[in-house]
């Protein structure tokens, strides 16, 4: 409704807003928030959506205690403009592998922001309470096209993952700054998970816990989250 | 001529209930009755859930934008704030009236809000929107 003051410090309700009004007014707001289509009603409790969740409480004024951060900087969190996650789309791309026990990970970035700064971009991996108490090294590794019908790999990170379970945070900057530039060269990671007394032998993701499969816990399956800084340089979209 | 004006005169009643319960546009009319008022920030809650749109904005559930409005008219209240621009614009309208306008009450200070959504139907984003919420109003 439209509300006006009615001078003896009390807020009245003129009139209701017209249809037309509203749709007129909703439009106002969605062209100010650079929002041009409302997208599919989207699935509830996946990770992605609570890690910003958790990140969106971060940045309110009140110091809270129940958010998982996994540990992360906050003050890069208050440097970003924007932060965007990616679920992970690993039944896309799947052709073209020799390797068997890894598990390879696809992320849809056509939808970041051009000229914004990317200024660093994380795989998020939920390592469940291992039954079998035993560390091992996870890597994950950017395919690159080699010219042929085999793809490349390239080591990006590693992180160390053990018996007590938990987010593992992987860097992959690299990765997500060449996707953006050249979007063709977007093949996905390789995720490869070893152990230490057996380096040459490489073992599922799932041995050791790490949830990989659509069919599990939604608020457990990996994404991978980005940071921006905008640039200054605005886009705005046609109405 | 008198049958001319006094159907005028009849018509007048009728038309009289309508224009007073007129209310404009905030954002489309400009000649809104309140903008006779002096410069000072005005409440504009932006609901996202009233806008039936909390299945897809996961966050804030709205927030104050606030806006300016009123007329820039000397002295202003104490804590109001115009440039030196302003000032001089105002006397130079008062001299001028129809060749140099007011000054125009708008924000002096802006505040940002982080919005979450769904960019689709598994990404999401965090945005940051710098300019978004007034804080305080002056004439400029």
């Amino acid at each position: 409704g439209l509300y006006v003051d009615n001078g003896v410090d009390r807020t009245e309700m003129a009139r209701a807003l017209t249809s037309s009004e509203r749709r007129e007014v909703e439009h106002e707001i969605l062209s100010l928030l650079g929002l041009p289509n409302r997208p599919p009603r989207a699935p509830p409790g996946s990770a992605a959506p609570q890690f910003l969740l958790d990140v969106y409480k971060s940045l309110l004024d009140a110091p809270r205690d129940d958010l998982n951060l996994s540990g992360r900087d906050l003050s890069a969190i208050n440097e970003s403009d924007v932060i965007m996650s990616f679920a992970s789309r690993s039944e896309a791309h799947q052709s073209g592998l020799r390797h068997e026990r890894g598990r390879r990970l696809w992320f849809d970035v056509s939808e970041v922001p051009i000229g914004e700064r990317i200024v660093s971009a994380e795989l998020r991996l939920f390592q469940s309470e291992s039954t079998t108490p035993q560390r091992a090294t996870v890597s994950v590794y950017q395919l690159v096209a080699d010219g042929t019908r085999e793809k490349a790999l390239m080591l990006v990170d590693s992180a160390a993952a053990g018996p007590t379970g938990g987010w593992l945070v992987l860097n992959v900057t690299g990765p997500l700054n060449s996707w953006v530039a050249f979007p063709d060269s977007n093949l996905g990671l390789y995720l490869s998970v070893h152990l230490p007394d057996k380096p040459a032998h490489e073992i599922h993701p799932e041995d050791i816990g790490i949830v990989i499969s659509k069919g599990s816990d939604a608020s457990r399956q990996p994404f991978m989250v980005a940071f921006f800084q905008s640039s200054g340089h605005r886009t705005t979209h046609s109405r | 001529t008198t049958r001319e004006t006094q159907r005028r005169t009849k018509k007048k009643p009728d038309t009289t209930p309508a224009e007073s319960s007129y209310s404009p546009h905030p954002f489309t009319d400009s000649s809104a009755h309140w903008s006779s008022r002096s410069c000072q920030i005005q409440t504009l809650y932006v609901s996202f859930r009233d806008l039936e749109w909390h299945d897809w904005i996961i966050a804030p559930n709205g927030y104050d934008a606030f806006y300016c409005s009123g007329e820039c008219n000397f002295p202003l209240n104490a804590h109001m704030n115009a440039t030196n621009h302003a000032i001089v614009q105002t006397l130079v309208h008062l001299m001028n009236p129809s060749q140099v306008p007011k000054p125009c009450c708008a924000p002096t200070k802006l505040s940002p809000i982080s919005v979450l959504y769904f960019l689709d139907e598994s990404n999401v984003i965090l945005k940051k929107y710098k300019n978004m919420v007034v804080k305080s109003c002056g004439c400029h």
